[in-house]
């Protein structure tokens, strides 16, 4: 089978910095800081509207520019997992 | 709750109680017990209370009569659509959202409240992570894998993965992977997330559950099923990295499980591994309830070493080198709620985990079909680094790198170097993948407690399935071995009596022992507990009634209190305090509560130091180093300040905020205020407050006065040109100025000689005898006879008359 991958209009993303800076690198490329993704340290879910829900592409604009600015580390579009009930 | 002498009877009003078979026996005989033994632990008093678990799923009904009672919102949460703390499912037509509902109340269904069924851990406190009614990311698992609460949950339960098509090989990514790790190390308060896990659902797709890296984690504890009749179910996927079973739904003619329903139901449709897995949730609570301080490993440890195969029917059944019996259906067999909270009440910890990693050669070898590959690796276990050095086993990863035109033609086999052979991956008839694996780790639990040293034989069958191009054949990058487990013993391998109950530990040195621990029969020492001894000493103990320490050859002593430089630490034993302490409540240098001789307590930080750091100063019975007031840099006692914080002043003895000349510093209004008139400085309001006096005043005994009182004398202004009275001496009663030789005037009794006061009560008497003998005195005073002090005394009078 095939099956192609679903992006998803959130982010991970690992910042060195506190919550405010963030929040401040999320303002400044459009996206929302949802908070911080459980207790791991320094990773930080991203959301962006303006960002199809699912597609089969990745998100492109210049919101991905994000990924250079100096304190981000690591950025990654979340994608959908298929996960069944056992 | 449920009071616990009551469960002697065994009997619940629920009215699916009685047909919980894997729970309770159903023919009622005196001394029936089901073999999972959940009576037995409730008959021990443990019913999962003050355990939280949570069951990481579509939601849990929390309004189910069933489940309300055990509910914990703190325990409960839904990812997917923002933050949102309720876990209530969301209710269709066809009740797809079942599933967490269903595995919650097998877990924690409230007990004798007449609805439904009865929960294993019926007093646990139970919430819901509703994670999987929407898109699911690596994201959203490492959300709920690490929930909201980490140190409020102690057992996850998850029955659920990638699917069990038999063609999908998936496992956590980044963030999943993070969250499990820091479960571990930092859940429950540092002992560590239990998370269990369903191994899978794909038997009858021939699915292996090596496929699915949550199930095959070290992190994760693997729960397969079997049926009332012990036979493998059609579900069940065969699989190294099982760690144990518990009862489930089979065939239509089995017995089924059964459980809380969506809208407030019950149900006996419930089957699969997600009966199982919950199953072991729920005992595993049983098991923290009776010793919360268990770690995420002493779990895994208890369950390996109370497993049992019983009737389960497996053709694999071996018995490894460690003793241990262990199927690739099973694992180490049926768990065992009573054998887990028994050995759970006496455990010791486990020592620390090591892991090394083996780096294999890393010679490409092609793999050729309907051949084997063959890899045989010498390991150490990494016996040149006593960080990683790993001699008893745990679980092995064979981390693998593989690329192949059909995936599914692979069988993988792993040989220990005790000679048990564990299936890492058998042939996947659907999986037509040509992906291979690329850095996959497959599990086993097979070889735990065997040594980790020794040639491990990694073997590659390719078993074409059907015709495929046999030109590109398939390749064995890279392979490399992760051994995890202990450097030294983690308990006796005498099953009989197990090393939780001993004493003694020293186990690499067992032969030396010195006395035979089956042939002793003589009195045991009074710190010794019913368990008995192998000897007489208090070291010869199996349990202590206690405290026990270690000495420095590593044998534990039975204490009746932990001795000086000890403090009572998890269950009975005595812990080393830091070396500097005579008593502590830890093993840090900010633990003590006193100190060895040469050291003093810092009431501050706890520790012992040899000289009172500045603003410290020693107390009466020299042993404690005591605050300065919090305005004194250096004092010598707690009223005496010698040098004062910065911006203050000395006043006296004491510090305070420096004012100018006729003020005080008011601690109360935090300003300079006004001393009384007559003061010129102070340190307080008041006329007894003065230092200084105002001009024309003169400082009497901390009053100003604008003459001096009769007993004082007129000092001249000192250098700052302030005026006291000063007290006269002892001997005048007025005087002009300081010392005996300025009285003025005497006391009574006293007679004023020249400026000094002479004792008058022998002249007294003396005056009638001289005047009754005449002229003797006169003769005293002619002859200058005076002068000498007897004589002066004896005829005081004449001696003063003038001429």
């Amino acid at each position: 089978t095939c099956w192609a991958r679903t992006y998803t209009n959130h982010w991970a993303v690992r910042i060195s910095g506190d919550a405010q800076e963030a929040d401040r690198i999320a303002s400044k490329y459009g996206y929302i800081n949802m908070g911080p993704i459980g207790s791991l340290q320094n990773y930080y879910h991203f959301y962006h509207s303006g960002t199809i829900k699912r597609s089969v592409l990745s998100s492109r604009g210049t919101h991905n520019f994000i990924s250079m600015e100096p304190k981000v580390e690591w950025i990654e579009q979340q994608v959908v997992k298929r996960r069944t009930k056992r | 709750d449920y009071k616990v002498s009551n469960i002697h009877s065994a009997y619940f009003n629920d009215p699916k109680w009685p047909s919980m078979w894997y729970i309770h026996c159903s023919d009622n005989a005196h001394h029936c017990q089901s073999d999972m033994n959940i009576v037995g632990a409730w008959k021990r008093g443990y019913t999962g209370k003050n355990v939280v678990v949570t069951i990481l799923d579509d939601g849990i009904e929390r309004t189910h009569p069933d489940l309300m009672q055990n509910y914990d919102p703190l325990a409960s949460t839904r990812y997917q659509v923002a933050m949102h703390y309720d876990p209530m499912p969301r209710y269709d037509a066809s009740n797809e959202n079942k599933h967490g509902t269903r595995c919650a109340g097998e877990v924690a269904a409230t007990a004798n409240n007449a609805h439904c069924t009865v929960g294993i851990a019926f007093n646990a406190q139970n919430g819901g992570v509703r994670m999987l009614d929407g898109d699911v990311t690596d994201m959203v698992e490492a959300k709920s894998l690490e929930s909201t609460h980490p140190q409020h949950v102690h057992i996850y339960s998850a029955t659920w993965g990638p699917d069990d098509d038999g063609k999908t090989v998936d496992g956590p990514a980044a963030l999943a992977r993070d969250a499990f790790e820091n479960g571990i190390r930092t859940g429950r308060r540092g002992y560590g997330s239990v998370f269990v896990w369903a191994s899978g659902n794909g038997g009858r797709s021939r699915d292996h559950c090596s496929c699915d890296g949550y199930t095959n984690s070290i992190y994760t504890i693997s729960i397969s099923s079997t049926t009332e009749s012990g036979k493998k179910p059609w579900y069940l996927e065969e699989c190294a990295s099982t760690l144990a079973t518990t009862y489930s739904s089979g065939e239509s003619y089995d017995r089924k499980v059964i459980t809380t329903d969506l809208r407030q139901r019950c149900t006996d449709s419930h089957t699969g591994t997600s009966a199982s897995a919950p199953m072991a949730a729920g005992i595993i609570a049983l098991a923290l309830e009776a010793n919360p301080f268990l770690t995420w490993r002493d779990v895994q440890h208890i369950i390996v070493r109370t497993s049992r195969p019983r009737h389960l029917n497996a053709p694999d059944w071996k018995t490894n080198a460690a003793g241990h019996k262990v199927s690739h259906l099973y694992g180490f067999g049926l768990m065992d709620a009573e054998a887990m909270v028994i050995e759970a009440e006496k455990w010791t910890p486990v020592p620390t985990q090591h892991i090394c990693v083996e780096n294999t050669d890393r010679q490409i070898k092609t793999i050729r079909p309907d051949h084997v590959v063959r890899s045989v690796y010498k390991a150490t276990g990494c016996a040149d680094n006593s960080n990683h050095h790993v001699i008893y086993l745990e679980h092995v990863v064979v981390r693998i790198t593989i690329t192949h035109p059909r995936r599914g033609d692979l069988a993988i086999y792993l040989t220990s170097p005790s000679g048990t052979r564990s299936q890492l991956l058998a042939n996947r008839l659907f999986d037509h993948s040509m992906e291979g694996f690329k850095n996959w780790e497959f599990m086993t639990t097979h070889c735990w407690g065997e040594k980790a040293s020794g040639d491990w034989i990694l073997e590659i069958y390719d078993t074409p399935s059907q015709l495929r191009n046999f030109k590109t054949p398939g390749k064995l990058k890279e392979w490399s071995l992760v051994l995890y487990g202990t450097s030294i013993q983690p308990y006796s391998p005498r099953n009989d009596v197990p090393k939780v109950e001993r004493v003694r530990s020293s186990p690499i040195e067992e032969p030396s022992e010195e006395y035979n621990i089956d042939d002793y029969t003589g009195p045991c020492d009074a710190e010794c507990s019913d368990v008995g001894c192998d000897g007489p000493g208090p070291h010869h103990c199996n349990d202590c009634l206690h405290f026990y320490y270690k000495a420095k050859n590593n044998t534990r002593i039975c204490v009746s209190d932990c001795p000086l430089g000890y403090y009572p630490a998890d269950k009975k034993r005595c812990k080393k305090c830091f070396p500097t302490c005579e008593t502590c409540l830890g093993s840090r240098s900010d633990q003590c509560s006193s100190c060895k001789s040469g050291y003093y307590l810092n009431e501050e930080t706890n520790s012992c130091v040899t000289n009172c750091p500045d603003g410290f100063y020693l107390n009466d019975n020299k042993n404690l180093c005591k605050k300065c007031h919090e305005n004194c840099k250096i004092c010598t006692s707690a009223e005496i300040c010698t040098e004062c914080e910065h911006g203050l002043s000395l006043q006296g003895s004491t510090c305070a905020v420096t004012c100018e000349d006729g003020r005080y510093y008011s601690a109360v209004k935090k300003e300079c205020e006004l001393c009384h008139r007559s003061c010129a400085t102070c340190t307080r309001p008041g006329i007894g407050n003065c230092i200084n006096c105002a001009t024309e005043m003169a400082l009497e005994d901390g009053r100003c006065v604008t003459s001096c009182s009769s007993e004082y004398y007129f000092s001249f202004p000192k250098a700052n040109g302030f005026k006291t009275c000063k007290r006269c001496d002892g001997s005048c009663s007025t005087c002009s100025g300081p010392g005996e030789r300025n009285c003025t005037s005497c006391p009574e009794g006293y007679l004023l000689e020249g400026n000094i006061c002479m004792v008058g009560t022998i002249c007294k008497d003396a005056t009638e005898e001289a005047w009754a003998e005449g002229g003797f005195c006169m003769l005293v005073k002619k002859n200058n006879l005076c002068v000498r002090k007897v004589l002066q005394q004896l005829c005081c009078r004449t001696c003063t008359l003038q001429g």
